[in-house]
């Protein structure tokens, strides 16, 4: 798996 | 950071405020589905649990705190405080049916199988269909009070803003995430109907139908 970026959504 | 998602946050918070000062000084929480509600404070919670584990900004940990601290105090003033005047009886939308499927899926398709990540995803496919009781009950009772119409607006035109900012970041950083752009996608299209009737305003008059 690629590593996830943090989600920097809300 | 752009336009999009600015815009589509400050939509999403003035949503939650709009409903939240509606119950406050009407006092009552006729024609608003509880379980929406609750389904929206599950959302918060399974997504924001990042709060205890990274920081990425002021601007990110402060909406996030305000959307929980929102979604429990509305939750609380339906169930507690005014639970005299909840409408449980039109409020009758079976939420298993979304929290099972969605629970299902978001183990079968997710980034990554990690604790976070699966409930990130569950809280992604459940704010796609966590309106659906709301509208549910507005159909049943055949009518909407014109500062709810205001609150589905400003919901439902937040994640179609989001939208935009998801094709702005794929064509300026490459950026994008198919799980939050295709139930981002579901979640504006299950308000189209809704869009439609308020945009053409001639419903006001009369009860809102679906």
């Amino acid at each position: 798996d690629i590593e996830r970026a943090q989600h920097d959504e809300l | 950071m752009n336009v999009f998602r600015l815009t589509g946050d400050l939509s999403h918070l003035a949503a939650i405020i709009i409903l939240l000062l509606k119950i406050w000084k009407s006092r009552s929480c006729a024609g608003i589905s509880g379980k929406s509600q609750i389904l929206f404070a599950i959302v918060f919670t399974t997504r924001y649990l990042d709060l205890l584990t990274s920081f990425i900004s002021l601007y990110n940990t402060c909406m996030k705190v305000i959307y929980i601290g929102c979604a429990y105090a509305t939750v609380y003033l339906i169930y507690a405080k005014f639970r005299a005047t909840y409408d449980g009886n039109h409020d009758s939308f079976r939420v298993e049916f979304l929290v099972v499927p969605v629970g299902g899926l978001s183990v079968l398709i997710n980034h990554d199988f990690s604790p976070l990540e699966i409930l990130w995803t569950f809280s992604i496919y459940l704010e796609s269909v966590a309106i659906l009781p709301q509208l549910f009950m507005i159909s049943k009772t055949g009518e909407a009070e014109t500062i709810t119409t205001h609150y589905l607006f400003c919901l439902g035109l937040y994640r179609a803003l989001y939208l935009f900012n998801w094709i702005w970041r794929f064509y300026f950083e490459g950026f994008f995430d198919m799980i939050a752009i295709v139930a981002g996608v579901v979640q504006t299209v299950l308000y189209c109907d809704f869009f439609y009737l308020y945009v053409t305003k001639g419903w006001f008059s009369r009860p809102y139908r679906l």
